[in-house]
């Protein structure tokens, strides 16, 4: 009588489906995050019920694995190039079968999403694995992980252990969700020396949103962020013929700065859009020091410039520059290409004219929130426009305010050009998000950088020259050494300051690293190659993306090698899943959604009309996030 | 601290000690026409003060500056703060860097020496002695070398920087002093006529460990006789 009655008050059960177990197991080493999920559950219905699996995952990061485990038995996840996949997931659509996807979600993240039909009383186990470099950003690594379980998990843990050769100097964890009886109990973090840990393990009753309810208050960002002791600027690395070099100097003074912003002030950006950048300007000119220079480009239909020519930021100017930026108004269509070749031109004629210090770094900010409508509107002809202009001469920011741009032409001509773009997103924070940017970008302490190793030592280096080097920020290089057994090796890094040019020199004694590494080896293995192999395709897809013709399917070719040789799941492989549902089998896949999935391309728009993309929220979520309404939407 | 003076046109040395109380920054060099200054910060032990420790004291700060480049070089045995005004550049002896702009280039080299060039005629060599971390009385101190300064001008001053141009000296009657090894002799030098003592010093340019044993003529009383003026001539309110 009293297992019949605990059975039906069995807790976490929901529409017949139990979640018993949520484990989300991460190890960090040396910055290379490898995360597995894993939800078990069981179907306590009489009858087969269909269970979804959602993880929202950082966008940054690789899934290398997925395997589904239905009553003992495994179905891995294979990881095919694109096309070949793309084949095998036709095929099995043609034949009316169902198929999970990996979509953009947010600013940050995206999700996987996988169902499967379990039999009455059988269990599922389903586990992902994904990998990324943690970046460091304002002087912390940030490892973000989406909690949102749709019910309340009766093992329901988030374990992470970090490794560091250098020395963690600071961990913390924060909980959006969390509360002070979860601070106290359910949340624990600890560091010494090289190693860190984070446990959050809420029970049951911590996990209700209140005490007799049954819907649980875990909904929300779960965020580890720690740095590591910086004994010295840089840090090599050397595990099994792979290196790492890990540079982030401290204690040098900020590159004064020639800043000119270009802004969009067309009349799509009236109303809110006009009113944070205001916003965001100002604060900016809060931000400015003495010793940097700035102007403002504002663009239209027509251009307008506030100084004809770069000042110093003065008290005095930047007073004038806050009643300029108050008094923007919006007006007109969008002259992109007048508005950036003037803001070139200003910069170039600043250095030329010797108006700025000699010792200074240019940077040119745009913002947008369309497409060039007047003018030169043609994509390819602003780039090239801007492209010869700029010369390699400084670096352009693109920021894309909002979705209706073609976010790809402007990421395109930041890459182009030494920069990067950025989608500011169109919520009330996105003063703060411009303001960010603008932080992360204000404060180079070095121009130039260039990590140089021994020749003839070192093979497939990771890119090894950067244009700057931000405060708070790092430098990473890897690359493999021809001879695995050599026992040291020098590493240089050149770089312009504010006041002189420094070359800092890293010898790196493998005896040494031998013995600081041994006593990692309860984390996770070969990390430096696979952080290695990481970067190598991150860097080879962002090149990807400005090349042309046979360069491009060069580096294709690298990328997909890589991509399946190490098991990523990059833009340009899927990984496919074959599942057994209703007596069938039945394949699934996941892809790497890019950034412009903000609208449904023609081969999703056609898997669509066929039938594929099915209302998931009819399974029951499980896993550390949930599926919510969401556009069904796929950016291949 | 103590001074080492080598005389290349008598291939002798001459050695003396300032004992001043930790604290206390002396004025090494100072040349106008350069517009480079040196000066140093006196340590004693580990908790000494003025009537405690073992009584030897040593420089624990350094300050380089060349007033023409508006540039200062600070040195500590944690840390070299470099720049000028508000730019500064904080490295620390655990670096390996190289700092070069016109007319001045800084070496870095881990936990060993720094070398501080101005131009092709100046050089310095700071040189880090590190202790035990846990030693109940010693602590680490810096000890400071001039390799090269056949650009500084005539006018170059301090208690290093008037060694800078030749100077002559006489040292005669050897005789037994009160430590048979160290005999005493007499030395006439800038008009005076001292009692010297002969001893050793160590030159640790290049090892920075064990140093090269180097056997000096001793002028007793912080110098006196030796050094134009007094040692308290040279003492100075900071370090810039």
């Amino acid at each position: 009588l009293r297992l019949l009655g605990k059975r039906s008050l069995r807790e976490g059960v929901v529409d017949g489906i139990e979640v018993y177990s949520t484990k989300i197991s991460c190890k960090v080493t040396s910055r290379f995050a490898h995360n597995v999920v894993t939800t078990r559950a069981v179907n306590r219905a009489d009858k087969a019920k269909e269970v979804s699996f959602d993880v929202e995952l950082p966008k940054t990061a690789f899934i290398t694995n997925f395997t589904l485990t239905i009553d003992g038995v495994t179905y891995p996840g294979n990881i095919k190039e694109k096309e070949v996949a793309q084949k095998q997931y036709e095929k099995a659509v043609s034949q009316g079968k169902t198929a999970g996807l990996v979509k953009a979600s947010g600013r940050k993240l995206e999700k996987f999403t996988v169902s499967v039909n379990v039999a009455a009383g059988s269990k599922v186990t389903f586990e992902l694995t994904y990998e990324e470099l943690l970046k460091r950003h304002k002087g912390k690594y940030e490892m973000y992980i989406k909690v949102q379980p749709k019910q309340l998990v009766r093992h329901f843990e988030i374990d992470a252990h970090i490794f560091e050769p250098q020395g963690i100097s600071m961990l913390d964890a924060e909980a959006s969700f969390i509360t002070n009886d979860l601070l106290g109990s359910a949340l624990t973090k600890s560091f010494s020396g090289k190693k860190g840990h984070v446990s959050f393990k809420p029970s049951l009753d911590q996990q209700r949103s209140c005490p007799t309810c049954t819907d649980s208050l875990l909904n929300g960002d779960f965020t580890i962020v720690y740095d590591v002791n910086r004994e010295s600027p840089g840090n090599v690395q050397v595990v099994n013929g792979y290196f790492v070099h890990f540079f982030a100097p401290q204690g040098l003074p900020v590159v004064p700065k020639n800043i000119v912003f270009v802004i969009d002030i067309s009349g799509s950006m009236a109303g809110r859009k006009i009113h944070q950048t205001r916003d965001a300007l100002l604060k900016i000119l809060d931000d400015m020091k003495e010793d940097d220079y700035l102007n403002f480009i504002l663009f239209s239909t027509h251009v307008t410039t506030w100084k004809d020519s770069l000042v110093q930021a003065t008290p005095a100017n930047l007073e004038e520059a806050r009643m300029f930026v108050k008094n923007i108004r919006d007006e007109g269509m969008t002259n992109i290409n007048d508005g950036l070749l003037r803001g070139v031109h200003m910069l170039k004629d600043a250095r030329e004219r010797h108006l700025v210090p000699e010792r200074s770094t240019s940077i040119l900010i745009m913002l947008t929130d369309g497409d060039a409508n007047t003018g030169e509107s043609r994509p390819q002809k602003i780039q090239e426009n801007v492209r010869n202009a700029i010369g390699g001469k400084f670096p352009l920011y693109n920021l894309g305010f909002g979705n209706n741009l073609n976010y790809n032409f402007l990421e395109t001509m930041a890459l182009e050009n030494n920069g990067l773009a950025r989608r500011i997103y169109e919520d009330s924070d996105a003063n703060l998000q411009l303001q960010g940017f603008y932080e992360e970008v204000a404060n180079p302490l070095l121009t130039n950088v260039e990590v140089e190793y021994p020749e003839n030592a070192i093979l497939d280096l990771t890119k090894n020259n950067y244009p700057h080097f931000y405060d708070g920020s790092e430098i990473v290089v890897a690359g493999r050494l021809v001879d695995s057994d050599m026992n040291n090796f020098k590493a240089d890094v050149k770089g312009h300051g504010a006041l002189n040019d420094l070359t800092f020199t890293e010898e790196v004694d493998m005896k040494e690293m031998d013995a600081a590494l041994k006593e990692q080896g309860y984390i996770f293995g070969n990390y430096i190659e696979r952080l290695w192999a990481y970067l190598t395709i991150e860097q080879l897809l962002e090149r990807r993306k400005n090349a042309f013709g046979e360069e491009k399917e060069n580096l294709t070719a690298q990328a997909l090698e890589l991509s399946l040789k190490y098991h990523f799941v990059t833009p340009l492989t899927s990984m496919v899943v074959t599942k057994p549902e209703d007596n069938e089998d039945q394949t699934s896949i996941a892809d790497k959604p890019g950034e412009e999935a903000t609208s449904v391309t023609p081969s999703m728009a056609y898997l669509r009309r066929i039938g594929l993309g099915r209302p998931v929220a009819q399974g029951k979520a499980l896993g550390a996030s949930s599926f919510s309404d969401v556009p069904l939407v796929d950016g291949d | 601290p103590h001074f080492i003076i080598h005389v290349p046109g008598k291939n002798d040395t001459i050695c003396f000690n300032i004992d001043e109380k930790p604290g206390t920054v002396l004025r090494l060099i100072q040349d106008p026409v350069t517009g480079i200054t040196v000066t140093g910060q006196i340590i004693g032990d580990k908790g000494s003060g003025p009537s405690s420790g073992t009584g030897k004291t040593y420089f624990g700060k350094l300050g380089i500056t060349n007033a023409w480049m508006d540039f200062r070089i600070e040195v500590t045995t944690e840390k070299i703060i470099l720049g000028n005004g508000e730019a500064l550049s904080t490295f620390r002896w655990l670096d390996t860097v190289t700092v070069t702009q016109t007319g001045l280039s800084v070496t870095i080299n881990r936990k060993k020496n720094m070398v501080v060039s101005f131009g092709d005629g100046v050089k310095f060599v700071i040189v880090l002695h590190q202790v035990w971390k846990k030693h109940p009385v010693h602590q680490d101190f810096l000890g400071f070398y001039v390799v090269d300064s056949h650009r500084m001008s005539a006018q170059t001053h301090g208690l290093l920087g008037q060694f800078f141009r030749p100077f002559d000296f006489e040292v005669f009657d050897i005789r037994p002093g009160s430590d048979p090894t160290k005999p005493d002799a007499t030395m006439v030098v800038k008009s005076h006529q001292l009692t010297v003592t002969r001893g050793s010093q160590k030159d640790y340019r290049k090892d920075t460990s064990v140093g090269t044993k180097v056997l000096c003529w001793f002028v007793h009383n912080n110098g006196e006789g030796l050094i134009d003026g007094v040692h308290t001539d040279y003492i100075v309110p900071s370090l810039f």
